[in-house]
């Protein structure tokens, strides 16, 4: 059997008369550059890791995913990000969660894996670690939009809302 | 929440999660994505699985630990054990889904939600993109 590659960017209420033709576009448009990324990687006999990696990164730097550049906001008005990754050969695995400075929190993920005795490392240690690493560093400003902005300000503005009812909520 | 997972030439897999989390989230609120086990899971036994969806119950359930699990000791398809463990995640009223590649080659996804996001490719089939639970 030759490689496969799934990749999926958020569930939540995506329904046809919820979505304008636009943000469709947007999003096919954006999975298939995710899938063109790992497929890159598989079809030269590269690793289920270098695929992954590479396929996530794509996505983090998407404006129409909840992920990296895209991501949804703190209630402080923050973007804090979250990342694995795991090696089914090894079952070595990496994580980071609560940074926001690192352009690539996937790469961070797979750093703490490769270079670290630990699985998960978080907030500004995580971020140390990346620099340590000479990761990709950005200004916190890189990863906010304004649709995540309004999404936020609904949020805070209605109190009947809760976390759970913003559209589109798992990304 | 993106994710994703492969499998290679060589017959290994491998998963990654990376999200923003929930809107408003407080008090350095994590959710599943990080948690190995809950969102993100691979193992060449099994399968590779990435979840995405209403974070807390994904870590209660092991969501994706639990579905390799499945596929490891009961011999179970991707995609049965994917279901079985979504219908339980739904039973405790959590939403959201997850993606699986596995070591012989199958490719599944399994959600509870009115739509997810998702793709596929392998070295024999071609692409498939979706986001509407109908497609």
């Amino acid at each position: 059997t030759g490689w496969t590659l799934v990749i999926h960017g958020g569930a939540g209420i995506i329904e046809r008369d919820r979505v304008t033709p636009e943000q469709e576009v947007a999003v096919r448009t954006g999975m298939n550059a995710a899938l063109d990324a790992g497929t890159a990687v598989l079809k030269q006999g590269g690793s289920a890791m270098d695929a992954v990696e590479a396929a996530i990164r794509v996505l983090e730097d998407d404006p129409n995913f909840n992920a990296g550049r895209g991501a949804v906001y703190t209630w402080d008005g923050r973007n804090e990000l979250d990342a694995s990754i795991m090696d089914g050969r090894t079952r070595d695995a990496g994580a980071v969660a609560g940074v926001g400075v690192v352009r690539h929190p996937i790469s961070l993920a797979r750093a703490v894996m490769e270079h670290s005795p630990h699985v998960m490392l978080s907030g500004k240690g995580a971020e140390e670690f990346a620099r340590e690493q000479k990761l990709e560093i950005v200004p916190p400003g890189w990863f906010g939009t304004e649709r995540r902005r309004e999404q936020l300000d609904r949020l805070r503005g209605n109190d009947k809302l809760s976390w759970f009812d913003i559209d589109l909520k798992y990304g | 929440t993106v994710g994703a997972v492969a499998r290679d030439a060589q017959g290994h897999v491998a998963a990654a999660t990376s999200t923003g989390g929930l809107t408003g989230k407080r008090w350095d609120r994590i959710g599943d994505s990080p948690i190995i086990g809950a969102g993100t899971y691979a193992d060449d036994r099994a399968c590779a699985v990435s979840a995405t969806g209403a974070g807390e119950y994904f870590i209660r359930e092991g969501v994706a630990h639990e579905i390799c699990a499945r596929v490891r000791f009961t011999g179970e398809t991707l995609k049965q054990a994917a279901d079985a463990v979504m219908a339980e995640v739904k039973d405790l009223g959590g939403t959201g889904g997850v993606i699986l590649t596995g070591p012989t080659g199958e490719m599944a996804w399994s959600f509870n939600t009115p739509g997810m996001y998702r793709a596929k490719v392998s070295a024999d089939t071609p692409r498939i993109v979706e986001m509407y639970e109908e497609e």
